[in-house]
């Protein structure tokens, strides 16, 4: 139901907060 | 000690969590000093329309829901991330114009930090409205709990105990499944206790009335002690029942 989505958008989220993070490492 | 008290969110949020500590970490030892941030463009587009997907689905949820705490509770989250998700936009730009930006930095770090906290909110939010769905479960057998002192036939008995049964194993369902739920060790295994005994406090309860059945129709003595017996097992499941009630709702900030 709409519980399983709320959680699956906030899994997007998480991921797209994570993926940005790790773009966000400076080159060494 | 878990931050998270569930591990669904703690599945979702930790791995975002450990990232940002990483960032700060790093940020706050110098490490990334006069090094270049790479173009963030693309990335930050990717958490806008995730940030407005969650907000969607989230407002779909609190127009549908009947839970007036969550109706009220939500929609502050909603707001939380949008503002971060805007902070994030203008580290994305701050950046492009200067990859080696110090305030942009900060942006990222506040804005990665706002998602994480609104997401945590609109999570806690809906997993609260969750646990007051099993509450609502559990003050129904507190409730039904009572009809045990009008039992006086054999008839009633009969009904009651079909009563109940439903209700007691809806309702050990649900504490199970929120007990495999819960990080928080001694939150699971407080439910797991207070279920246990319920369960057995069930049959003897039964037992109770119909002792106190018996003793009434017949006529004889004993009808007192057996009404005493029959309100102290009452008493000790509806106890238990609170205690499950009150455990339900501890986060691991409840120490």
């Amino acid at each position: 139901g709409s519980g399983q989505q709320l959680l699956g958008a906030a899994k997007n989220l998480a991921c797209a907060v994570s993926d940005m993070l790790k773009t966000a490492q400076p080159a060494s | 000690m878990p931050v998270f008290h569930t591990k669904t969110i703690e599945s979702i949020l930790e791995p975002v969590a450990q990232q940002i500590s990483h960032l700060v970490i790093m940020h706050e030892e110098g490490e990334v000093d006069g090094k270049a941030i790479p173009d963030l463009t693309v990335p930050v587009a990717a958490v806008q329309a995730a940030v407005s997907n969650l907000v969607r689905v989230g407002k779909e949820t609190v127009q549908t829901t009947e839970d007036q705490l969550m109706k009220r509770d939500m929609p502050p989250a909603f707001i939380k991330v949008e503002n971060s998700s805007s902070k994030l936009v203008q580290a994305s730009q701050m950046l492009k114009a200067d990859p080696y930006s110090v305030p942009a930095r900060d942006y990222l770090i506040d804005g990665s930090r706002g998602i994480l906290s609104g997401t945590s909110d609109l999570l806690l939010t809906f997993d609260e409205a969750e646990v007051r769905k099993i509450i609502r479960v559990c003050k129904g057998i507190l409730e039904y709990l009572t009809v045990a002192e009008v039992v006086e036939t054999m008839e009633d008995l009969i009904t009651y105990t079909k009563n109940l049964g439903p209700g007691m194993t809806k309702m050990s369902k649900m504490i199970e499944e929120r007990q495999q739920e819960l990080t928080h060790q001694e939150h699971r295994q407080m439910l797991v206790n207070s279920m246990n005994t319920v369960k057995e406090l069930l049959p003897v309860l039964i037992s109770a009335i119909k002792i106190f059945v018996t003793t009434k129709s017949s006529r004889g003595g004993g009808t007192e002690e057996a009404e005493r017996n029959r309100r102290f097992t009452f008493e000790k499941m509806s106890a238990e029942i609170n205690e499950i009630i009150r455990v339900l709702q501890l986060t691991t900030w409840d120490e």
